[in-house]
């Protein structure tokens, strides 16, 4: 078992040896790659050992064969269905957004109450009434459901996504869902990020 | 010095201890405060040292008082004045969003290039031309900048941003900004919660 301060490193070094692979950088010494990362070399390692053997002694590690093998541990060998309930701002920003399709994690709907926003298109998809949501999960196999409503509607279009199969839900609203432990529930909390700014803008002396 | 990931998890006690507060609990154990946050005892014991002595044993932490001081070490008993550089989608989601002013985080301003936006009102702040960013940062004491503007204009606005003086970047543009080492920067990736929830997917053994 990962832990998950471990885990949630994966997708940094997913994206610093992606970056590594397009500048055509064939190895990488753990020091490096550490540094980049901003850990220790042992940390790395530490992290890597829960996954297998990589890397040889003195040489390092072969930077396109440790991204790919990432990829695999991050399940990105395969896509991912997803659907967005609350096409608002936020919702509209994530629908918008190019990179998640590139990972693998295909949008397939989006859905709102507003009868001024259903039947809006937003890239390759129309707005629909979220009264067929369930149906839709179901039809289209939904693995991921992305929550963007406001805070009071948020539980209830968590119930429904539940009901209806749903096996991850990724939350924005400031409210603490309660979801069946089968479920991977990911509470998104921007304001946590604010948090570290001001630590730091602290830690440096700025009052 | 205190490492990255404990940094990380400050804010997340400072959430936990508020509920807790909400809540009216007086005390709680390391084990039990521990639990909610997903690590060990011994784990949550070590965060703490890095800042002072808390909780008494057999006691455990007094609950308002370990969540006054994480307040305090996260540099919350001060207000900061932050702009949002891009009301697209995510710039606006964020320009409403009413939990960053709740922890102390004021929005100043917001800016824009697209004439049809410049002078749309967004609660209390209208949206003002780029044109006027650095004067801004300058008159306003502007500590936090938000850089919501599509990848090919960002390092364009982090590096107004830096020369008016901003002390912090917050930025949501798919781009690795270049700053001067002085200015923290914070870069969301959100891809990297959904490659989070493929990983878990994948170790429930959805394949
Ligand atoms: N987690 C964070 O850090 C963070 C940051 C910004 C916003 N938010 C939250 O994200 C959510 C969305 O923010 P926003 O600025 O896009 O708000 P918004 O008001 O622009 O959008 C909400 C949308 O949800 C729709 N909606 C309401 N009830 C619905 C339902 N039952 N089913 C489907 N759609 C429904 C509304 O019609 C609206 O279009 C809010 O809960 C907000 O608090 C969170
Ligand atoms: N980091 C992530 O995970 C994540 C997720 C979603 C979106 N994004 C990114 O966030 C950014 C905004 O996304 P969006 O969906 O809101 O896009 P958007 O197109 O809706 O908004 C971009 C806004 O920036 C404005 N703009 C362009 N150049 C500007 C400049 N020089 N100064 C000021 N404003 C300028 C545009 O007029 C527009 O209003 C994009 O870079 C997008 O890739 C990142």
């Amino acid at each position: 078992h990962v832990p998950m301060v471990v885990i949630r490193r994966l997708p940094k070094y997913y994206r610093y040896l992606g970056e590594l692979v397009e500048r055509k950088v064939e190895r990488i010494s753990s020091q490096t790659l550490a540094d980049m990362m901003g850990i220790s070399a042992s940390q790395l390692r530490q992290d890597l050992n829960h996954f297998g053997e990589f890397g040889q002694q003195g040489y390092g590690y072969r930077v396109e064969d440790l991204y790919q093998e990432i990829g695999r541990i991050l399940g990105l060998e395969k896509e991912y269905n997803m659907i967005i309930v609350g096409a608002g701002n936020l919702g509209q920003a994530l629908a918008n957004y190019p990179n998640f399709a590139k990972r693998g994690f295909v949008l397939k709907g989006v859905f709102d109450v507003n009868p001024k926003l259903i039947g809006l298109k937003l890239r390759d998809n129309e707005i629909m009434d979220t009264d067929g949501l369930e149906d839709f999960i179901r039809a289209n196999k939904i693995d991921i459901g992305i929550i963007t409503v406001p805070k009071e509607a948020a539980q209830e279009v968590a119930d429904r996504m539940v009901r209806a199969g749903i096996k991850a839900i990724w939350n924005f609203a400031p409210v603490d869902l309660k979801v069946p432990k089968e479920v991977i529930l990911v509470n998104e909390h921007l304001a946590d990020r604010l948090m570290e700014i001001s630590f730091r803008l602290k830690e440096l002396g700025y009052e």
